[in-house]
């Protein structure tokens, strides 16, 4: 996935059957963010990879005052690639489960 | 650690945990 300085990983283990996921997303690189983020901890939250899209999150982020509203492309983007990955994966994992 | 915890209009919960240092990349 590109570097957007904003980075995404599992928050918990994916065993492919919940469609919800619980994720973690941090800024690494605070200078490639257009806004000034917050604070830098790190935020998790569960995304439903069935009813919910990156650009949901994102907003919202935006909207709870974690991130300025410039940089939801940014935010979005890296819960897309993480999203995507997640996805990728559980199709070659469990096929069956899909 | 210290957490704390948002909750958007929308239900979703945001907890956010400080970042371990060792992932925080030097800039």
């Amino acid at each position: 996935a590109e570097d957007t300085g904003v980075r995404v990983e599992l928050a918990e283990e994916d065993h492919g059957r919940k469609s919800s996921i619980a994720l973690r997303l941090w800024v690494e690189d605070p200078k490639k963010l257009k806004g000034k983020p917050k604070d830098n901890g790190a935020i998790e939250f569960t995304f439903d990879l069935e009813k919910e899209t990156p650009d949901d999150v994102a907003q919202e982020m935006i909207e709870s005052g974690f991130f300025h509203e410039s940089d939801v492309k940014i935010v979005a983007k890296s819960i897309r690639d993480r999203v995507a990955l997640i996805q990728w994966r559980r199709e070659r994992i469990w096929p069956i489960v899909q | 650690n210290s957490l704390t915890q948002v909750v958007h209009s929308a239900g979703r919960r945001f907890i956010v945990s400080p970042v371990p240092e060792s992932r925080l990349r030097e800039s």
